[in-house]
């Protein structure tokens, strides 16, 4: 198969510093009927015609600065073929998988489907369970593939790899993380 | 003298008056959630009792996409919408909340999805997130720069904050340290904001860099051809450069602009908080300004400013030297190695990886932005 993401970092965001929430915390493999969602990036045209149309409508010196495209002109540029459609539609369709969803774009599917079914979709993947505190998380540590008929018409699948956000930013305790830094202390002082 | 930022502070700084507030009715500003971070909206209201009563503004969001759970209220989520207020006062303010809610979700997808779902949104976007470009996949950061691209064609500004980790840092195999850009703070197709500090920390100064100001170049994605010059006239001129191993000269350089990121009052859950720093302070405030140019030239039947940066570069670059604050002193934080010994760029004059332009003055940037 074809592995669209043989470079995405498989790792659970480092835990804070000491004195916050410990990181996530690996609770074994989910029951095989347990519910995944995974929404399928599928491969848009006109990304060239698009970058275009951006620098136009951005640049101040240019004629079309300013006209924006509604969603629905996004859509016309950017969805993808129907036969992109048609090939991963018929493939989850194959696989049983018939709870899904698009967005306006039509660039983007997002299924429902138990952890079993997704692991036959995606040769490779494996669901385990992560948790931190109060929250829980479903990912595959290990990479996924999809058909090799799929590399064209797939960017990725995301739901399986990329644990949610860190926050990149605010702390009331910047004093003790300074400390770690060797920066000196601000602001409690 | 002051005892930490509050919005009366910023818009003193920022040369706002009390007549810089929105008024029409059909601006918005939006900022996103991750995870289960929460406002409450009491806690915006007594923000804006204790704080706001130098200038007309809102005490309520008006619309929240997404579900707010009834937890506890977060300080990065109370941090967002009480500054994005108060630059951009009196402006129709939305939070998305994306906290993931299936198990398998990534939340910062689901919000893509909801962009390229939604056929009337904000003008103004502003997000605190980010990862090390080199945890991350090339097709997954090739396509969420396109969903970029798509917000940017139909108008929309999106900012995000620069990260708290200056240069960063990274081992490379062979034992090599290098910098660390981070991911989608280094997109060309947004707007990234860095920080800055007060000069006297109890003063309301000039501005020097804030040390976790984040900036860099990235290995992603090449220079784009708006800040080429700029970027090449940092290089050239920098009397001190970190070595060239420890960065991609080629890359998309960033943070774009700046803003003050260090000691800002926020409440949550009721209790006003002192201290609280990060470039996720930076982003919504100059987000609101952003809004608040926005409602200007909506006022007058302009467009709205949407992808900033080939503007932003244009006037910065072109001589509008009231619009900016330029920032020169201090340099930001990377890899605590011999070589470099914990520093990453230096800020200097016009454009450096530190504070990008420098930090808004708002009647010279509203101006130079109102121009045809």
């Amino acid at each position: 198969g074809h592995a669209p993401e043989p470079d995405q970092l498989f790792r659970p965001p480092s835990p804070p510093p000491p004195q916050r929430a410990p990181g996530w915390t690996h609770s074994g493999r989910v029951d095989p009927r347990h519910g995944v969602q995974l929404t399928f990036a599928l491969r848009q045209r006109g990304a060239q015609r698009l970058a275009q149309i951006v620098d136009a409508v951005s640049d101040p010196r240019s004629p079309r600065y300013g006209q924006y495209l509604s969603l629905e002109q996004v859509r016309d540029l950017v969805q993808p073929s129907p036969t992109t459609l048609l090939t991963v539609l018929k493939w989850l369709q194959g696989h049983g998988v018939e709870n899904c969803q698009s967005v306006t774009t039509r660039d983007f599917v997002e299924c429902h489907m138990p952890a079993s079914t997704a692991e036959r979709l995606l040769p490779g993947a494996e669901f385990h369970r992560f948790v931190k505190g109060q929250q829980s998380t479903v990912r595959s540590p290990r990479p996924y593939t999809v058909p090799d008929e799929l590399a064209q018409h797939l960017d990725f699948v995301s739901g399986l790899h990329r644990f949610p956000p860190e926050r990149r930013g605010s702390s009331s305790t910047r004093d003790t993380k300074d400390v770690g830094s060797g920066q000196p202390p601000r602001g409690v002082a | 003298f002051h005892l930490g930022v509050t919005p009366s502070i910023l818009r003193k700084r920022y040369n706002m008056t009390a007549g810089d507030v929105g008024v029409v009715a059909n601006n918005s500003q939006a900022c996103a959630q991750f995870l289960e971070q929460y406002f409450h909206q009491a806690d915006l209201a007594e923000f804006m009792q204790l704080f706001g009563s130098s200038f007309a503004h809102r005490s309520q969001v008006d619309r929240v996409v997404g579900h707010q759970g009834r937890g506890k209220a977060g300080l990065e989520a109370s941090l967002d919408v009480e500054y994005i207020m108060s630059t951009g006062a009196n402006i129709s303010t939305w939070v998305f909340s994306n906290s993931g809610r299936h198990e398998s979700q990534e939340p910062f997808l689901a919000w893509l999805l909801l962009l390229s779902n939604m056929s009337s949104l904000p003008w103004v976007h502003t997000v605190s997130y980010g990862d090390d470009e080199d945890s991350l996949s090339l097709a997954y950061m090739e396509r969420v720069n396109l969903e970029f691209m798509k917000a940017a064609a139909r108008g929309l500004t999106i900012l995000f904050a620069s990260g708290d980790d200056g240069a960063g840092c990274r081992r490379v195999p062979g034992g090599n340290h290098t910098f660390r850009p981070s991911f989608p703070a280094s997109s060309p197709y947004v707007t990234t904001v860095g920080g800055t500090s007060f000069k006297n920390p109890f003063l309301v100064t000039a501005e020097v860099t804030d040390y976790i100001s984040g900036g860099g170049f990235s290995n992603v994605f090449p220079m784009p051809q708006y800040q080429a010059a700029a970027v090449g006239r940092f290089l050239r001129s920098a009397p001190k450069l970190p070595p060239g191993s420890y960065f991609n000269r080629s890359g998309r350089a960033y943070p774009d602009v700046a803003a003050l990121s260090d000691n800002y009052w926020v409440v949550t859950n009721r209790v006003p908080l002192p201290w609280v720093s990060g470039t996720s302070a930076s982003t919504p405030v100059v987000g609101g300004m952003v809004a608040l140019i926005n409602d200007r030239r909506l006022g007058r039947g302009l467009p709205p400013l949407g992808f900033l940066n080939p503007a932003l570069y244009r006037l910065a670059g072109g001589g509008h030297s009231d619009a900016i604050y330029d920032v020169t002193h201090g340099c930001h934080l990377s890899c605590l190695d011999g070589t470099v010994q914990g520093q990453g760029f230096c800020a200097g004059p016009a454009w450096d990886p530190v504070t990008g332009w420098g930090t808004p003055n708002f009647p010279g940037l509203l101006r130079a932005l109102l121009a045809p």
